[in-house]
């Protein structure tokens, strides 16, 4: 990073007896949706020992690294993504010679931690690179787009960009005050029609935690909040590089009714914050139902208990009802899951069979559980199957996952495999709030049976197109490749069910348009549509792999996500990161992290995790320019360099 | 706005202009039998143009009863309501909907067609103009066909003529006007002067339209029509007419 004078006053003036950040950047390109995110990092070792130097970055779960390169003291090391076993092949060769390290991801809730180590001598300069991708999400109305930003120390050079690219326009963008409100004059927004650019770059004492202090303040989140423009319901179609992604996000329908059997776990676990924080949020969700809704509360522990057999209608005396009776809940005993999840089945059953349940409402079970069931049937993979064997196909099941103790993978299983979603929440403080504003996703659904579909032989592998519902607030992508065709119009037509009506709707894209104009803006993701396929193609067969039926299919699935892996340069469960010096003498190798079956982070008490992720110490034997560390004593079973087996943070595969 | 009433026995067109109120609502189709109605409010021109603020239909309803269900068209929206749930939709999107024995079929940005029970059938026309201009107005265009299953009770502007009136024109001669020939037309007991001239049909061109010669009515068709057009401003969008 070449510093400007003033840029190198600062970097003298923190220059010390230790580790010096010159740069830290960010920047993310957003087009469609789409996020490129680059994170870069000069480094100099300022000290007069040689010293580890680290590089980490915090990335939301849902991202995929695509690549890592690091230049030190002008070896450039260069990523690529590999098969997993073809990546460790490789990776172990070159340890076998001295001339490998390791990078360590780790996950917490929310985001997963990239973090590596260099151990250079005094003098050395090095400079990281970090690449991940994701698509934004609308929740609630908007896309966010979060970076963690989290430089360590004071830096000449702090600069976060991020660009919008939206070819329907921008409706609104704003940063949420995440990171600190001292920082909410810095953060400064430009936009036009269909771009934006969000830009922080505070100066050095900006950065400070206070007039005199050497440490600095910039330690959170940042946040940039954006919707774009809609102009019908029939949703948008956009074009580019051989590939189509239609998004679908109508609003202007009224809700559907809903038939809601809430489930909660009052076990003894759940005694203190939970079972406070969930009486809290159930008080506003209750408040929420409206007189054409139905519902019924499930509370349980190694009993199962029903505030209502029947469900019955949402008016204010039923409400009340139900608020008087959550409150007087006093969580004690085990958890029988089953048994809970058997009886909400069963009520919704018998309300459908006795005519009670309007055709055109939506059903739903919303389970709230902290832990593993301890009575009944306790097996997971049997009580996944009775539920799957009970449910009818107009049902959906949500999942929260409260606390960590909880096994949150099951708890997503049976969500995803009953037409519903999974969410963590956290047991602390706000747990009430992330209870409502997970509801406040499910609270309106506007359409069911939805479908977008494209006239034949004009397009190709195309992702789900089928979806149960849609929520107001929320949007459904839908993408895939488009065939070699005369016209160079695309037309897709979607069919949903409304309250009481039926809908058919059409959009159309030029499929050369948006490239012409994608060609015009600077900062925009020209590569985006095909990314985006890849990137939502990957996600759902990871998906379908965690409930694919037997091994042979599995295997299959496992095929599939690889090659597209390699090919679109994403980091997956199944594949690695391999980086290697231009010489291809030196390598390090980044798998993608498993999530702890229980809950992460032993150390945290609640709330999100910056501390107590799992960490291995890098181990890196030299080329002449480096000097070997002292091993660090084994964590977790980490044998030392001596007895390096298989780092036990690989993901190995099911069934593999 | 400008009539235009097909007589296929009489195999003739006439046509009449209303001018009538910023915001009134004319009814058009009445009809108690079948419990459909359609009415359409009217709006202005941005400016007065030679001492005269022009009217055009900016809202087209129509409602159907028992089932309650409403379609109200405008230049900006198509909304659907059965009186609990309310949807909406855009000209931006060529798209179908169907509750109940209602069907709205809309092409983007040209017209939607409401169709009740698949005997009654409306078709509405967006007509846009430059959005600076600085007199014109985005406005609505409605065509009926003759061939509405309507039950004996029905009336409107146009409904009324679903019972088709006989009608005799002669003493053709030339007008004021050498492009537009006069005569006398005789219908409901009344003798009219009218006068040979051209409206426009829309549906096949919305820019230019094509030609309709008819035989034009003066003062708001008095005389064609029943009773007087003051009688057909009705105060909702919903409302049905009362004789």
């Amino acid at each position: 990073a070449i510093l400007t004078s003033e840029e190198q006053e600062d970097f003298e003036a923190i220059r010390g007896d230790d580790i010096t950040v010159k740069s830290y950047k960010v920047e993310s390109r957003i087009t469609s949706r789409f996020a490129h995110t680059t994170v870069r990092s000069s480094v100099v070792n300022s000290g007069s020992k040689a010293q580890s130097i680290g590089f980490n970055v915090q990335i939301p779960k849902r991202a995929f690294i695509t690549n890592f390169t690091m230049n030190v003291n002008g070896i450039t090391f260069v990523g690529s993504v590999k098969e997993k076993t073809v990546a460790r092949n490789l990776y172990t060769q070159a340890r076998a010679r001295g001339k490998a390290a390791g990078i360590v991801r780790a996950n917490s809730q929310d985001m997963e931690t990239f973090k590596t180590e260099v151990h250079v001598p005094p003098g050395s300069n090095i400079e990281f690179e970090l690449h991940y991708q994701e698509m934004m999400h609308r929740k609630l109305g908007f896309y966010d787009h979060t970076l963690h930003v989290q430089p360590g120390r004071l830096v000449p050079q702090l600069q976060v960009d991020v660009y919008i690219f939206e070819p329907k326009g921008i409706s609104m963008v704003h940063t949420p005050n995440t990171l600190g409100a001292q920082f909410a004059d810095l953060i400064k927004v430009t936009s036009s029609k269909d771009k934006a650019h969000i830009v922080f770059k505070p100066n050095l004492q900006q950065q400070k935690k206070c007039d005199n202090c050497t440490e600095s303040a910039i330690d959170g989140v940042f946040t940039v909040r954006y919707d774009v423009n809609r102009d019908s319901n029939a949703g948008e179609l956009q074009v580019s590089d051989g590939h189509f992604v239609q998004f679908f996000a109508p609003s202007n329908f009224s809700p559907l009714p809903k038939n809601i059997v809430f489930v909660i776990d009052v076990s003894g676990s759940m005694w203190g914050v939970k079972m406070k924080q969930t009486v809290e949020a159930m008080q506003a969700i209750l408040d929420d139902l409206t007189i054409d809704d139905h519902f019924s509360i499930i509370d349980f522990n190694h009993n199962v208990r029903c505030w209502s057999e029947e469900l019955v209608q949402g008016s204010s005396i039923q409400i009340a009802d139900a608020k008087k009776y959550i409150k007087s809940i006093k969580p004690n005993g085990g958890t029988n899951i089953n048994e809970a999840l058997m009886r909400a089945v069963q009520m919704l059953v018998k309300a459908s069979n006795q005519g009670f349940i309007d055709p055109r409402s939506v059903s739903m079970i919303i389970l709230v559980s902290d832990g593993d069931p301890t009575v009944g049937e306790i097996k997971l993979s049997t009580i996944q199957k009775n539920v799957k064997r009970l449910m009818r196909e107009e049902f959906s099941l949500f999942s929260l996952g409260i606390g960590f103790d909880v096994d949150y993978d099951f708890l997503e299983r049976i969500a995803m495999e009953n037409r519903g979603m999974a969410q963590r929440i956290y047991a602390n403080h706000d747990a009430a709030e992330q209870l409502r504003t997970f509801y406040s996703q499910v609270s309106s659904p506007l359409l069911r049976k939805i479908a977008i579909q494209f006239t034949e032989d004009t397009v190709s592998d195309v992702t789900q197109n089928r979806f149960d519902k849609y929520f107001s607030g929320s949007e459904l992508v839908v993408a895939g490749k488009v065939l070699p065709s005369e016209s160079n119009i695309l037309t897709s037509f979607t069919t949903a069910a409304a309250s009481r009506l039926d809908i058919k709707l059409e959009s159309s894209a030029d499929t050369d348009e948006l490239d012409t104009e994608l060609a015009k803006h600077e900062h925009s993701f020209t590569g985006f549509a095909r990314q985006m396929w890849a990137y939502i193609t990957v996600k759902q067969l990871i998906s379908e792999r965690a409930l694919a039926p037997n091994a042979d299919k599995k295997r299959k699935i496992t095929q599939r996500i690889m090659s597209l892996a390699v090919e679109h340069q994403f980091v997956t469960p199944l594949t690695a990161l391999l980086v290697e010096s231009e010489d291809a003498t030196e390598r390090l190798l980044a798998d993608f992290p498993k999530d702890p079956k229980h809950g992460c982070c032993s150390g945290g008490g609640g709330g999100p995790v910056s501390s107590g992720h799992t960490q291995l110490q890098a181990l890196y034997h030299t080329p002449t320019w480096v000097k070997p560390i002292t091993p660090a004593p084994p964590s977790q079973g980490i044998r030392g360099p001596e007895e390096w087996a298989i780092p036990q943070h690989v993901n190995l595969v099911d069934n593999d | 706005p400008h009539f235009i009433v097909h007589l296929p026995t009489s195999n003739m067109d006439v046509c009449f202009n209303i001018d009538s109120k910023l915001g009134h609502i004319l009814n058009l189709v009445s009809d108690r039998g079948t419990g459909v109605v359609v009415n359409g409010q009217l709006i202005g021109s941005k400016q007065v143009q030679k001492s005269k603020l022009k009217t055009y239909f900016g809202t087209i309803s129509v409602y159907t009863q028992p089932d309650g269900v409403s379609v109200t068209v405008s230049t900006v929206s198509i909304a659907m309501t059965d009186g609990r749930n309310n949807h909406s939709f855009t000209w931006g999107a060529t798209a179908e909907i169907t509750q109940d024995g209602v069907q709205i079929s809309i092409v983007k940005n040209l017209h939607v067609t409401i169709t009740i029970n698949n005997n009654i059938q409306v078709m509405v026309l967006l007509h846009r103009v430059w959005k600076k201009h600085p007199v014109n107005v985005h406005f609505l265009g409605i065509y009926i066909p003759t061939d509405n299953e309507y039950s004996p009770l029905v009336h409107g502007l146009i409904g009324q003529f679903s019972r088709e009136p006989e009608v005799t024109v002669y003493d053709i001669h030339e007008g004021v006007d050498p492009l537009k020939k006069e005569a006398t037309m005789e219908v409901k007991g009344n003798r009219l002067p009218v006068t040979r001239g051209w409206q426009k049909d829309y549906r096949h061109d919305e820019r230019h339209g094509s030609n309709v010669y008819c035989w034009f009515i003066h003062n708001s068709g008095k005389g064609f029509i029943d009773g007087h057009y003051t009688d057909y401003i009705v105060p909702n969008l919903t409302s049905f007419l009362y004789r």
